[in-house]
């Protein structure tokens, strides 16, 4: 039986060009998983980072932030988004039991993604802020260890650099959901990959029948701040196909010293 | 007093909100910007106990208690703050990320963010062409006492102007941008640090935009009745 709550899958991760893996998401993660070796397309991947912080991680390309390097790093605008575009791959560990469930979390990838897990299929949409979560219980063994493959596409519009001024380069960019410094300003060179990638943490999170999602807690103050209240107000998913009777319990502490807390 | 238990009763494959009754705090340790005094937080667990399954799904913050009002001063045109009460006298920072190649780790953050306090700073705007922070950086913004002011992703030079002119209604997907901000508010909002939402750089966003954006972020209508409530009982409290 699988503890309740995070794992955070920050190691372990391996990337590759698309155009040079000649697998499909279903292959890599079912009959073809990849790995490193010295005639291996795949190297190690900075999660979370963008494909061109995995690529100065392997000296592929020198880093862009010493001298004039970042020139000699060709541009999305002239190699086009398939350069960019990044195969990335982990395996993690699971055991849940029968009433238990598991989500794979992304909290940011940019642009979009194509998810597949054991042979299964996910769509991750556009959107360089918003987080997927993603109940894959259905999909994942105990026998073994889970593959995943995570297709990253770069924005959908990442536009082309102008020879000379910089400044929002040719505003492409601003189509797109994304962060948009990187076309460059006056003040940034643009960034080669507009960074694609998953940018931001990924996580396995076991629960049980019953999920809480996004509590806000929220406070109101009264006679010069002597009389305050709590309010915390939050969604619950009741995954199972039965009525769910829960015991809901909020419990606030603060640490006096040390590790005494007072309830 | 500060523990509590409520049942709640899910149908089965549905969601559902649920709102705890208020926790009631006498005097607790607030929360201030740097340099005004302490940055007390509380943890504030919530978990979910299912009849025949145990524990289900638990969930924690570092909540720290402050009420902050700004208004925009007719007389200067500047956004006035107050935090607690007190007046803020703002010193902050630009701030767009700290590596373009967002390996973002929280030791990156806590050494950026306390460099800022450091300073005696005790606000950082999150610009429109930047990124929405991530939790990480909004935690140590929290344990060091600085404000944020965090925009949304409108910028002058993605609006109809620069060169060659860019595109004038923002980005071509309205839906997504209110998705994506709608998903970043929820991401953020326990923060005590985040001080204020920004629509776009030095502008304001499509019209349409504007007005969910304004639409969603309003106090809710709950919280402004029972502050009224309460108010209007004040004397009668022992």
């Amino acid at each position: 039986m699988a503890a309740i709550g995070k794992t955070i899958l920050d190691s372990g991760w391996i990337a590759a060009r698309s155009t040079v893996v000649p697998f499909n998401g279903v292959q890599l993660t079912t009959t073809n998983s990849p790995s490193l070796g010295p005639d291996s397309p795949w190297m190690e991947a900075v999660i979370p980072g963008t494909v061109l912080a995995t690529l100065v991680k392997n000296n592929v390309i020198p880093d862009p932030f010493y001298g004039l390097e970042n020139d000699s790093i060709i541009d999305i605008g002239d190699s086009g988004r398939e350069f960019y575009t990044f195969w990335f791959f982990t395996t993690f560990q699971s055991n849940l039991s029968g009433s238990q469930h598991l989500d794979l979390n992304f909290r940011a990838i940019n642009y979009s993604a194509d998810l597949y897990i054991n042979g299964h299929y996910k769509a991750l949409p556009k959107g360089m802020f918003r987080r997927h979560s993603v109940d894959v219980t259905d999909f994942v063994r105990s026998d073994g260890p889970n593959l995943v493959a995570v297709l990253v596409h770069p924005p959908d519009h990442p536009g082309k650099i102008p020879p000379e001024n910089y400044q929002g380069g040719d505003h492409e960019i601003g189509k797109d959901v994304a962060t948009q410094y990187v076309e460059g300003w006056d003040w940034m060179c643009p960034i080669r990959d507009r960074n694609t990638g998953i940018w931001d943490e990924v996580s396995i999170s076991v629960t049980g029948p019953v999920k809480i999602i996004d509590p806000h807690l929220v406070s109101t103050f009264f006679d010069n701040y002597k009389r305050v209240y709590l309010y915390c107000t939050t969604e619950l998913e009741n995954r199972s196909n039965q009525v769910a009777e829960c015991s809901l319990t909020i419990q606030v502490t603060t640490e006096l010293e040390g590790n005494t807390c007072m309830v | 007093e500060h523990l509590q238990t409520e049942h709640v009763s899910i149908p089965a494959g549905s969601k559902l909100q649920h709102s705890f009754n208020e926790l009631f705090f006498y005097k607790p340790n607030l929360w201030w910007p740097n340099g005004m005094g302490k940055q007390s937080l509380y943890n504030v667990v919530v978990t979910v106990d299912v009849k025949g399954n145990g524990e289900s799904d638990s969930w924690s913050h570092l909540y720290g208690f402050r009420q902050l009002v700004s208004h925009i001063d007719t007389a200067t045109g500047g956004r006035l703050f107050k935090v607690n009460g007190q007046p803020v006298f703002i010193r902050g920072g630009n701030w767009i990320l700290s590596d373009a190649l967002l390996r973002l780790t929280k030791k990156r953050y806590q050494t950026d963010i306390k460099f800022h306090a450091d300073m005696n700073f005790n606000m950082m705007r999150c610009w429109a062409g930047g990124l929405a922070e991530r939790p990480e950086f909004y935690h140590y913004c929290d344990v060091y006492g600085i404000l944020v002011w965090q925009e949304f992703w409108i910028t002058g030079d993605v609006d109809g102007r620069g060169i060659p002119v860019s595109n004038p209604n923002g980005p071509l997907d309205h839906p997504l941008f209110l998705f994506c901000a709608r998903d970043t508010v929820k991401l953020l909002r326990n923060h005590c640090s985040l001080a204020l939402w920004v629509g776009g750089n030095e502008q304001v966003p499509p019209e349409d935009l504007n007005a969910d954006l304004k639409n969603d972020l309003k106090l809710n209508p709950y919280y402004e009745n029972i502050q009224n409530e309460n108010n209007k009982s004040a004397e009668n409290f022992s």
